[in-house]
């Protein structure tokens, strides 16, 4: 019988939280190179300009939004050299 | 293609790596392979070469390692980041790091790499037959002393191919037990341990003692993991316990229940609830060889590029007929060149030489019929031109460096040599003492003492001073012993003198033989011929010659390569 509660548990020793879409998202944009680290000013102007940027550099689809796309290929394996900067 | 701000390079072809661990997912062998095909994949097309080092800095570290690994890049756990690399330059820079929380594989799945058994350390083919049953792990039924097995062919019942599986009863690897296996139950901090712990260290690998007790003895080696063993979570390494309990349901196979990215996970012990202890289950896993390739192509200096079908895209994509993209190509020939292609044989002087007492060439001129001169040049004399030597007296690792020795004559080595040596030495002018013809030589990697064979006679030489000629009946080796051929240092003041069919197992210090010896090679050392006219190690591997050819054998007594001396050791035209 499939369980009511909880779908989903947190569970011990796994590095990466259950982080929003956008925690994820941006998590990423920075540590790649898309997203300074300091925000300052509109961050939803950085933040699509930074998504934009990401998905012309990678051959996706330039929503500049968090479409499913661009979900998947955060989530993707990878590797952890900068696509941008030092 | 991209490369690094202000385009950095190596400034010499000539590069070094160094693997500084391993992996518990693969076989060392399997690992080593790995990188040595990524490290081709750029070789094939630039003039540049790539040497594996032991124990000097090398240009390019090579480690695995998880979350915090040493650097200020930590790793995250399974999926998403797995590997970095750092461009060219000094310390960190041009070292490569993995992510050991990943599944390291060749890219479809699980790799279990036998060894023992009959079937000369193949790889275990799953499913396979046993018993009329299928079997997708390795197994232990149908044997009495719990060590793990499977078959190499589909069906055992028919072929009867088999190999043992990893596991820590069997071997552990690095260490300092020389991939002894572990003893159960073993002695730490005052604790008794019947399996594995990770207990005592930080980096989460796995280990156990090699004697029963290791707060006196010191021994150790890490184990490997098992083909059942989870990934991640807080058990890595840990087999998967069937069945197990979650949020009090009974589970007995693994699940994605309580997770929201389909995940496939276990317990370690038969109560999640109770205990906590989970993990990834094996899958497909990533290819070790393909994320080594792109990230040496970091080590090399090329940033990501733009290019998704690149092999330096940043996103990893299993391919199973892998070809170096023309981007790629493109860029590391930007920095590098292209590959001159094969390479020149080596140019014949024809001068006599000045100053040395051996001359390796002697010319002739002659007047041809148009009187015209002409400078030929007449073929080497053979015992002073390697390539010549058909059969040498000894080969030995001397100094980091092996020699090969012939007639009064040696000619040394070093790994990065990729031509053959020229001016030969007299074995007189390095080793005084020695007659012109010995048998065998090694150096102790202890106290660096070089040991010399001949005959019944052997010298220990200590720098310049020499001990000898003494005879190697005071070693404990029979009356009836013609001669050592060979011999294989180890590094716990042991050394293994081989004649042919047997071998003694010397204490360096002590100098007597140990007791249960002579051995049978073939018993020991099985697929190398036991009339072997030279035994050696190279490079932690061993060598068994016979002829113009030799047999190369791992750690753990397998033949892995059958190549010529010429070609292969002297690299010879």
């Amino acid at each position: 019988t499939p369980h009511k509660t909880p779908l989903s548990i947190i569970f011990p020793g796994e590095i990466r939280s259950n982080m929003s879409d956008l925690q994820l998202a941006e998590k990423y944009l920075q540590r790649y190179g898309y997203l300074a680290l300091e925000q300052g000013g509109d961050s939803q102007v950085s933040l699509r300009k930074a998504l934009s940027h990401m998905q012309h550099k990678l051959g996706l689809k330039e929503t500049g939004d968090l479409d499913q796309e661009t979900m998947d290929a955060i989530r993707a394996p990878r590797c952890g050299v900068p696509d941008i900067g030092k | 293609y991209n490369t690094f701000e202000g385009e950095l390079k190596w400034d010499h072809n000539d590069i070094t790596y160094r693997v500084l661990n391993y992996s518990p997912d693969l076989d060392p062998e399997v690992i080593d392979d790995a990188f040595a095909r990524a490290f081709s994949v750029w070789s094939a097309v630039t003039p540049l070469t790539f040497t594996r080092i032991y124990n000097e800095v090398p240009d390019i570290d090579i480690l695995f390692g998880s979350d915090n690994h040493g650097d200020p890049y930590p790793f995250d756990g399974k999926d998403g980041l797995l590997a970095h690399a750092y461009p060219p330059g000094d310390g960190v820079q041009g070292d490569a790091h993995f992510d050991d929380d990943e599944f390291w594989t060749l890219g479809t799945g699980v790799v279990v790499k036998t060894s023992f058994g009959n079937a000369e350390g193949a790889l275990c083919h799953f499913p396979f037959i046993f018993e009329g049953q299928s079997y997708s792990t390795c197994t232990t039924t149908g044997r009495s002393d719990g060590l793990p097995w499977c078959s190499t062919t589909a069906n055992y019942d028919n072929d009867r191919k088999y190999g043992f599986c990893p596991s820590e009863l069997l071997f552990t690897y690095a260490g300092n037990s020389d991939g002894a296996p572990c003893v159960f139950p073993f002695v730490f901090d005052g604790k008794t341990f019947n399996s594995c712990t990770k207990e005592g260290r930080s980096d989460g690998y796995r280990w156990c003692g090699t004697t029963a007790n290791y707060d006196t003895d010191g021994k150790y080696g890490f184990c490997p993991n098992r083909d059942t063993a989870v990934i991640g979570g807080n058990s890595q390494g840990d087999p998967c316990v069937f069945p197990f309990t979650f949020l009090e349901r009974t589970y007995h196979a693994c699940t994605s229940d309580g997770r929201n990215d389909r995940k496939l996970w276990c317990a370690t012990t038969s109560s999640y609830d109770q205990d906590r202890k989970w993990g990834f289950c094996p899958d497909q896993g990533y290819s070790l060889f393909l994320v080594a390739a792109h990230e040496f192509g970091h080590a090399l200096g090329l940033e990501h590029s733009d290019v998704q079908d690149a092999l330096m895209y940043p996103m990893y994509r299993y391919v199973s007929d892998f070809q170096l993209h023309p981007d790629d190509v493109e860029g590391i020939q930007y920095l590098y060149g292209p590959n001159p292609g094969p390479h020149p044989t080596a140019p014949v002087s024809t001068r006599k030489p000045s100053s040395t007492t051996l001359p390796t060439t002697t010319t002739k001129t002659t007047t041809s019929s148009t009187t015209t001169p002409t400078t030929t040049t007449t073929p080497l004399d053979p015992t002073q031109d390697a390539c010549k030597v058909k059969v040498f007296d000894a080969i030995a690792e001397l100094q980091g460096e092996l020699h090969f020795f012939k007639d009064g004559l040696y000619w040394k080595m070093s790994a990065k040599d990729k031509r053959p040596p020229k001016t030969p030495l007299r074995i007189t002018d390095t080793w005084s003492a020695l007659p012109p013809n010995i048998d065998s030589a090694f150096q102790d990697p202890t106290s660096k003492k070089i040991f010399f064979f001949a005959g019944r006679k052997f010298w220990q030489y200590t720098g310049s001073s020499v001990l000898g000629p003494r005879s190697i009946e005071k070693l404990g080796v029979g009356k009836d012993v013609e001669g050592i051929i060979g011999a294989i240092p180890r590094n716990n003041g042991k050394v293994l003198l081989f004649n042919g069919e047997k071998f003694w197992r010397l204490d360096v210090k002590t100098q007597t033989v140990d007791k249960g010896y002579p051995r049978h090679t073939d018993e020991d050392f099985s697929g190398v011929p036991t009339d072997s006219h030279d035994v050696f190690l190279y490079q932690g591997k061993y060598y068994f010659c016979q002829d113009r050819f030799f047999w190369r054998m791992t750690w753990r007594k397998q033949v892995e390569k059958v190549g010529y001396v010429k070609y292969d050791l002297l690299h010879c035209p």
